[in-house]
């Protein structure tokens, strides 16, 4: 039996706004851990993974380990029926081949409850192995986001380099070539404003422009993005999620030949 | 020009 209960339901919402786009269908695992997904896109270029911790929940309920394999744009055509405000609970028996997702209004007056089928789905878990980052660069989520959605307009991939100047984005396109410096900027009123560069060694990556703009669809969870760099190995863009977890993309750089 | 290798490259399986 699994029956997890969030008083800020819009969470889950954001949370399924965020990566729909990226990936179809994926398997939610849920453990005494938490609720969580590692899901690849169809091409197998980008990899999401969601964590979603127990303590999180005022209500969290998992009998035993269970994954249940759901289609995103039919789970999101059902979240779209709960208000902004509403409690969500999400419940599953063990064994059982539906979910239910309840909707309650903060005055109790409005209840709704939708059945979902769940789908078996053939997923390779991957083995995400700690790294030291040669650069990490936390910043605006909405400031990463204006900047990969402008830069896109002129190319298709981004350069993003990290010296002592600042953090670079650059792209080059039929019309022409934009950079775009951001510079570590800790005085500003609000921490969420600041941007933040920890360098220990330069790095330049290339990546798909379109990727990126996938990622930025989960702006909306956090003011701050964290994006971890290192030559050669997949960028993180990382959104946490206030008090329960996070939602990571990862992205395989584009190699020369 | 530069390619697009997959994810799969870089972690694998568990």
């Amino acid at each position: 039996m699994l029956e997890l209960r969030l008083v800020q339901g819009s969470l889950f919402k954001k949370v399924l706004d965020g990566i729909k786009d990226l990936v179809n269908d994926a398997n939610f695992d849920c453990s005494s851990t938490g609720f969580s997904l590692q899901a690849m896109d169809s091409s197998h270029v980008a990899l999401v993974a969601l964590l979603l911790r127990s303590e999180g929940f005022e209500h969290y309920r998992c009998d035993r380990n269970i994954s249940m394999g759901m289609n995103l744009s039919n789970m999101a055509k059902m979240f779209k029926c709960a208000g902004n405000d509403d409690i969500i609970t999400i419940k599953a028996d063990d064994g059982g081949d539906t979910v239910t997702f309840m909707f309650e209004s903060p005055t109790q007056d409005k209840i709704s409850d939708f059945e979902m089928k769940l789908m078996s789905i053939d997923s390779e878990h991957l083995g995400i192995p700690e790294a030291e980052y040669h650069a990490i660069v936390k910043m605006p989520s909405s400031e990463f986001a204006r900047i990969c959605r402008d830069l896109s307009t002129i190319g298709d991939t981004v350069v993003i380099s990290v010296s002592k100047e600042g953090v670079k984005f650059t792209t080059k396109g039929d019309i022409g070539i934009a950079n775009i410096v951001c510079r570590q900027n800790t005085s500003v009123d609000k921490p969420e404003e600041a941007t933040v560069i920890e360098m220990n060694e330069p790095v330049s990556l290339t990546f798909a422009l379109r990727y990126m703009n996938s990622f930025t669809k989960a702006t909306p969870l956090s003011n701050i993005v964290t994006i971890s760099l290192s030559n050669e190995l997949p960028v993180v863009v990382e959104y946490k999620i206030a008090e329960m977890g996070y939602v990571r993309f990862y992205l395989a750089p584009k190699i020369e030949e | 020009g530069a390619k697009q290798p997959t994810i799969t490259r870089f972690f694998s399986k568990v």
